[in-house]
């Protein structure tokens, strides 16, 4: 469902030239389960941001779903992003002034849902990641860990069929982690396509393949051979 | 050289009560290293505001290096913060319009260095996280990892006594981790105090206490045996 060839990004700053990814060569099946991991600065974030439309690459393809994306055009991309791709960012990316609600309402905006049915669709996916007493909250009222599982309930609310999950556990403590790690798996189990970066092992285990980058390149690519 | 009584903390919604902490009481001493843990919302980052001056407890005393905080008045506060006391803000809190180095070399503004003083001391700190090839970059260039360590860097540059350190290695992988914490092993073992807030054990460990929270109240508060 995602296929790219040498895929590469390169920031340019004045006369200095950052090759974020040099080199992405992945082909990922429906319903596959990876982990993305790799030192700090290795380009997951650049990666991700590739794989979900939000930033297009210097050079190489990205065929999602059989169609090179760089042919599509904004509305193509916008309906793509909005109910083919969940992402989770690594900085969360909140609306600030609106509540936990009204930010994880938010993607259901275009499903034709009605707006009760929006929030109600919004406060139970909140309530699965246990802040069901939190729905009012605006961002700068909630704790780092609950920002992120807002986040993470933002992303899932559509159900749609590729998560991309950019360090989901990093703000929560072990108890909530498998929490979500479990809910990943039972979206996992219902079909859907799940990427995720993390730096922590303990939650790359429960992927079934681990890919490491390193300097924008792939360093490894592994089927995890204990699941 | 910390010194609280009762110390609380409620926020008022409409006519909801949070109450972050609820009768926080504890003593910690000069040079001592301690690790605050515990579940999401529990009150950790609100307890560490308090304990860095950034904000004020509904309830309570608050004692710094033997004087109650609230009878500082907004000078006294901002020299405190300034000189006393080094901030991981777990949200990096960063200036998005300065360049990394410049975000490091703020808190030397009345340090009464020279500019190119101050450039090359914050370079230094930088250098010193691995960020040296990254001094010029705006915090939107750069990794979450990357950013969490331009925090760190700005949190050491004056060599504060007080290292407050809101979840400090969240975003960095494994091998990065290892280097923060020996950076803060060695300020430690120049004098200063360190406390920290993490959600891993395994950074704990680096810890001489463990204080542990629960819904705003202290729930385990232990020398780290293996030490
Ligand atoms: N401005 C606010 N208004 C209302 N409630 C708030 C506000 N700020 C924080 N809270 C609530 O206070 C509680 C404690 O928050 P705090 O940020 O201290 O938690 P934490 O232990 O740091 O959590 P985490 O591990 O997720 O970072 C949370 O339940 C949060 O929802
Ligand atoms: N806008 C930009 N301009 C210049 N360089 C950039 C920009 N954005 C990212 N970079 C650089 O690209 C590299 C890859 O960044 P990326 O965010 O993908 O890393 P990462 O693997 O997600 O790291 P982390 O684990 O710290 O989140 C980094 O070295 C970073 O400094
Ligand atoms: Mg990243
Ligand atoms: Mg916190």
């Amino acid at each position: 469902v995602i296929s790219t060839r040498s895929l590469s990004k390169t920031y340019i700053m004045g006369t200095e030239k950052v090759h974020a990814l040099r080199d992405i060569t992945l082909d990922i099946k429906r319903n596959e389960y990876v982990a993305l991991m790799g030192p700090s600065g290795s380009g997951k974030s650049t990666l991700m941001n590739l794989l979900g439309c939000l930033d297009s690459p210097t050079n190489g393809d990205y065929e999602l779903n059989g169609i090179n994306v760089s042919t599509m055009d904004d509305n193509d991309l916008a309906e793509v992003r909005n109910r083919e791709i969940g992402f989770v960012f690594q900085t969360f990316n909140l609306l600030p002034r609106l509540s936990a609600l009204d930010n994880v309402a938010l993607p259901l905006v275009y499903s034709g849902l009605s707006k009760s049915k929006r929030e109600e669709q919004a406060e139970q996916v909140l309530d699965s990641v246990g802040l069901g007493d939190r729905v009012e909250h605006k961002p700068n009222e909630l704790s780092g860990g609950q920002r992120q599982r807002v986040a993470i309930a933002r992303a899932l609310v559509n159900n749609p069929a590729i998560i991309l999950a950019d360090e989901p556990t990093g703000n929560l403590d072990t108890k909530t982690s498998i929490e979500i790690m479990s809910i990943l798996e039972k979206i996992h189990a219902g079909g859907n396509t799940v990427i995720l970066v993390t730096h922590e092992p303990d939650i790359a285990e429960h992927a079934h393949r681990i890919i490491r980058l390193r300097d924008g390149l792939v360093e490894k690519d592994i089927r995890n051979q204990d699941i």
